[in-house]
């Protein structure tokens, strides 16, 4: 573990958190994409199926049932709970355009063809893009709220961090995974222009908008 | 440098 993972990992947790208060708070899941929050849910499930049978440490395991527990109960308070304040029209990427080329790509680029390893791959890969159906919502509603965009920049964060966490590793502890590192960097790249925005705008108090 | 093996990362 090193400084980069933690802070990481802690900046995960918070976008969690965040998501968790702002739709509890506001009773509300407007401007929040439920397809974003499937394609979590799923990228967990199929990456820490290694609970049942891999313990690296209490931190790794309590850190992914966290993981899961808060990504199934966003899903149940989007989609349940506070249905009807979920953004249906807008919220509308095809995500199968995501999962299928993401389950193909770990089928055919993978450390080993494993049950386990493939699941984990294909998680890495749908991790990269996962994010897609949030920022397309974004773009397509032309704002958001300033609770969501400190989410949306915490959850950014965390996978910037790991890519520091990844260089460190390399020089520290003589090993890195290329596949996490150029899904990492995909999925950091993503976010680019509304880190830029987030800078720009809503660290200077304005509201996020985006060029319409 | 060798390929990461084991899934100690979240």
């Amino acid at each position: 573990m090193n400084i980069f993972r933690l802070l990481g990992d802690l900046s995960h947790l918070l976008a969690i958190i965040i998501l968790l208060v702002k739709i509890w708070k506001t009773r509300s899941c407007a401007g929040i994409s439920g397809k974003s929050q499937i394609l979590f849910a799923v990228v967990y499930t199929s990456r820490y199926l290694d609970l049942i049978n891999a313990f690296i440490s209490p931190y790794n395991t309590i850190m992914k049932i966290v993981f899961l527990a808060a990504s199934y109960g966003t899903i149940y308070l989007m989609y349940m709970k506070f249905k009807a304040t979920y953004d249906v029209n807008h919220d509308t990427f095809r995500i199968e355009f995501l999962i299928a080329p993401a389950a193909v790509l770990a089928l055919i680029v993978n450390h080993a063809f494993e049950p386990l390893e493939i699941l984990w791959t294909f998680s890495i890969y749908l991790e990269s893009v996962a994010i897609l159906p949030q920022l397309f919502l974004v773009s397509k509603t032309g704002e958001a709220e300033s609770i969501t965009s400190h989410y949306l920049f915490m959850l950014g964060s965390y996978r910037a961090l790991y890519i520091f966490n990844w260089i460190y590793r390399y020089y520290a502890e003589n090993h890195y995974d290329l596949i996490a590192i150029v899904a990492g960097i995909v999925q950091t790249v993503l976010y680019c222009d509304f880190f830029y925005l987030y800078i720009t705008k809503v660290l200077k108090g304005k509201k996020l908008q985006l060029p319409a | 440098k060798e390929q990461n093996k084991e899934k100690d990362e979240l």
